[in-house]
C-alpha cells in the first residue's frame, strides 16, 4: 500500500510536468505560425503596394507594448543615453509581449482559444514542422488541457 | 527572471518567459482596484 | 489482491508517461529549433513589423507604448503604493547595460 501511495505521487508530479511542457509547446506552436503568418502577410502587402510601408509606420519585431486607458497621464524620464527610463502612471496598465499583440491581430488562426475554421487549419497545418502537425489538430478543438498522446 | 519580492517584479527582455507578464498583469490590477 | 492489481496498473502508466514526456521534449527541441530558423531567416526579419494601425486595433481606444529594447533589459515594475491624496501611482523602469532602449508612443488620435 505504501508502495502505491508513493506510485500515485510519482504519477501526480509527472502529469504536472507533462501537462506544463505541453503548454510550453503550444506557445512555440502558436509563435512560429503567428510569426509565420505575418511575414507573409506583411510581403503580400508590399509586392501589391509596390513598395515597404513607411518606416515611422511600423514598429519591428521584437518589442514590448504597454497599453493603459486613453485618460491615464504618463510622466516619463530619460537617461541622455537613452539606457534608462522611468514612467509614472496615475491609472493601471497592462504589459503584453509582441506575440500576444500577434494573437489580437488573428495571426495565430485562432488556435489560442480554440476556435480556428477548416479554412485556418489547413493554413496553420503548413505552418509547423510535420510532426506537430497532430498538435496544431488538436489545438484547433481547443486548448489541450489532459495529457495528449500523439499518434506518432 | 521574475522575483516576486515583497514590493517589485522584474522581468528581463527576451530572457524572462513572457508568462511573467500576466504576473505583472496580475499584480498591477490589484494594486490599483 | 487489488493493490496488487493497482500496483501493475500505476507502473504502466507510469511507464507512458515516461514515454509521453521525452516525446514531448522531444517536440518542445523541435518547435524551438523551427521557430529559431525561422526568426533568423534573413528573408523574413524585413517582414516580421507590425503597422500603427495593427497596434491601435488590437488595444482599442488605449495609449499605447512600444517599446524595443536590447537582449537582456531589465524592466522593473514595484507593487504600486496606495494612493496619495486620490492620486494612484503605478511605475515601470527600464534600465539597459548594452544599448539605449527605444519607446513610441502610439495613440490613434
Amino acid at each position: 500500500a505504501q508502495e502505491c501511495q508513493n506510485l500515485e505521487v510519482e504519477r501526480q508530479r509527472r502529469l504536472e510536468r507533462i501537462k506544463q511542457k505541453q503548454s510550453q509547446l503550444q506557445e512555440l506552436i502558436l509563435q512560429q505560425i503567428a510569426f509565420k503568418n505575418l511575414v507573409q502577410r506583411n510581403r503580400q502587402a508590399e509586392q501589391q503596394a509596390n513598395r515597404p510601408p513607411p518606416p515611422n509606420s511600423i514598429i519591428h519585431l521584437p518589442f514590448i507594448i504597454v497599453n493603459t486607458s486613453k485618460k491615464t497621464v504618463i510622466d516619463c524620464s530619460i537617461s541622455n543615453d537613452k539606457f534608462e527610463y522611468l514612467f509614472n502612471f496615475d491609472n493601471m496598465f497592462e504589459i503584453h509581449d509582441d506575440i500576444e499583440v500577434l494573437k489580437r491581430m488573428g495571426m495565430a488562426c485562432g488556435l489560442e482559444v480554440g476556435k480556428c475554421s477548416a479554412e485556418d487549419l489547413k493554413v496553420a497545418r503548413n505552418l509547423v514542422p510535420k510532426a506537430l502537425e497532430p498538435y496544431v489538430i488538436e489545438m484547433a478543438k481547443g486548448p489541450i488541457s489532459n495529457v495528449y498522446i500523439t499518434g506518432g | 527572471s521574475g522575483n516576486l519580492t515583497p514590493n517589485s517584479f522584474t522581468y528581463r527582455i527576451n530572457n524572462s518567459p513572457s508568462k511573467e507578464f500576466s504576473d505583472i498583469n496580475r499584480m498591477i490590477r490589484q494594486g490599483c482596484v | 489482491r487489488e493493490i496488487a492489481d493497482k500496483l501493475i496498473d500505476l507502473k504502466a502508466e507510469l511507464d507512458d508517461l515516461a514515454l509521453r514526456e521525452d516525446e514531448l521534449d522531444q517536440q518542445r527541441g523541435w518547435g524551438q529549433q523551427s521557430i529559431k530558423n525561422v526568426t533568423d531567416d534573413s528573408n523574413n526579419s524585413p517582414m516580421a513589423y507590425v503597422k500603427h494601425d495593427d497596434l491601435c486595433g488590437a488595444f482599442k481606444d488605449e495609449t499605447l507604448l512600444a517599446i524595443r529594447a536590447p537582449i537582456g533589459t531589465q524592466l522593473e515594475v514595484p507593487r504600486p503604493e496606495d494612493p496619495i491624496n486620490g492620486q494612484r501611482k503605478c511605475q515601470i523602469r527600464l534600465k539597459s547595460s548594452s544599448g539605449p532602449i527605444d519607446v513610441l508612443l502610439v495613440n490613434k488620435d
